[in-house]
């Protein structure tokens, strides 16, 4: 009984004057919309350049911000990432929001001098976020 | 026993905070699954933080190997989509000298024969051989215009080779002028020693070079300055390791298992082939 009448409370009130500018704000992107952020730390931060020669620099990057409704075409989301909104806005608030992660990376290459003081250049997968999605 | 219970606590809590850096959240809690759960560069990061590396490399060694970084990768470390070999891994190791080279870096033919020791263990199992050089650095005395021509020897002691099989002479030319290295190829005696994971290794080196222009005067005084390196190129079968063949056609993954590693690593290029071939087709 509480789950419907929590559903009831969520319906849109269509009273008389309803303000049709609201209605459409629901369809604006939000304002921290789902987008790409840099980090650049330098691997002296984390006391690792005695042994990571190079880059000097690296910039993982991350991704952060609200999910719009409508993300299809802008985030590459699959249809299911607007089902799982329809489900958390009109059925079950306990199941997430669609989250914003990263859909794209770029590898990276490390310099590093080995334990044994040999030197190893390495390319490896996945280690610089390049665009992100909603799921 | 109430102030020894609360110095428990204390202690308690001491331990915890000193484990609160990051990489210790990135590890489970049992110690013996770190290496199965982490890829391969946390496990190196999470073993080794702030731990200085044991030994350090020549710095000859290291500043081919940082030339050969800006070569292949951008300044934020991407690697560039220019380069077009398959290997994505290149690991310099400084041999362990038996015998000390001739006094004063300047060594005159014919070279007495250089005893190398090689230790190959930071080579994994998932990378394969693509190609492997001997570095020679070569003093800046040995800037003059001639051409030379060496012949060197190469025995490797250990692992006893297989009888019968004669040390390589390669006949090998080249200006001085030009060269701050000079760079020997060794893929073909050594592509079975690292394949059958050999990780040890111990060659004797030694070459004669005379000048083109002027043979009657004999071999050559060879300005070298340290014993040479041994640089492999490799390709990393991790799952981990970029591979920038199978990006283009991002229809190919490397495989995840040991077991299935020895079909999709060795015809690296064929398989790539392949995939070209079908991805064509059903465009």
């Amino acid at each position: 009984g509480q789950k419907a009448v929590s559903l009831e409370a969520k319906k849109p009130h269509l009273t008389a004057s309803f303000n049709l500018s609201e209605y459409f704000k629901q369809f604006l992107f939000p304002q921290n919309e789902c987008e790409l952020h840099d980090f650049r730390l330098s691997f002296s931060q984390l006391k690792w350049d005695n042994w990571i020669v190079a880059p000097h620099r690296y910039n993982p990057r991350y991704c952060k911000g609200d999910c719009p409704r409508a993300v299809r075409h802008r985030y590459g989301s699959p249809v299911h990432t607007m089902v799982q909104n329809i489900i958390y806005e009109k059925l079950d608030p306990s199941v997430p929001r669609p989250s914003c992660v990263p859909g794209k990376y770029s590898p990276l290459s490390v310099l590093t001098i080995e334990p044994d003081g040999s030197i190893a250049y390495k390319e490896y997968e996945d280690m610089i976020a390049t665009r992100c999605t909603c799921r | 026993s109430q102030a020894s219970r609360g110095e428990a606590q204390t202690r308690a809590s001491a331990a915890l905070e000193s484990e609160a850096d990051p990489w210790s959240l990135l590890l489970p809690v049992e110690e013996t699954d770190r290496s199965g759960l982490l890829p391969p560069l946390f496990k190196v990061l999470s073993d080794r933080r702030g731990e200085a590396p044991k030994l350090q490399p020549d710095s000859r060694a290291l500043y081919y190997m940082k030339k050969l970084y800006k070569t292949y990768a951008t300044k934020e470390g991407v690697p560039k989509p220019s380069r077009s070999h398959l290997y994505n891994t290149v690991r310099l190791f400084s041999p362990y000298v038996k015998q000390e080279p001739a006094p004063g870096n300047q060594v005159t033919g014919p070279l007495p024969m250089v005893d190398l020791l090689f230790n190959l263990d930071r080579v994994t199992a998932m990378e394969h051989l693509l190609k492997s050089v001997l570095l020679y650095t070569l003093n800046n005395s040995a800037a003059s215009s001639s051409t030379v021509t060496c012949v060197w020897d190469l025995v490797v002691k250990e692992p006893t080779m297989p009888s019968g099989k004669a040390p390589p002479r390669v006949p090998y030319s080249f200006t001085l002028k030009k060269h701050k290295w000079i760079e020997m190829d060794v893929t073909s005696l050594l592509q079975p020693l690292v394949a059958s994971s050999e990780r040890s290794i111990h060659m004797s080196v030694n070459f004669t070079c005379t000048k083109d222009q002027a043979p009657e005067d004999g071999v050559f005084n060879m300005p070298l300055s340290v014993p040479p390196s041994l640089i492999l190129y490799l390709n990393d079968t991790s799952a981990q390791a970029y591979h920038s063949w199978h990006s283009l056609h991002s229809t190919w993954r490397p495989s995840q298992h040991p077991g299935q590693d020895s079909v999709a690593a060795h015809p690296v290029k064929e398989e790539a082939m392949e995939v070209e071939r079908s991805a064509r087709h059903r465009r």
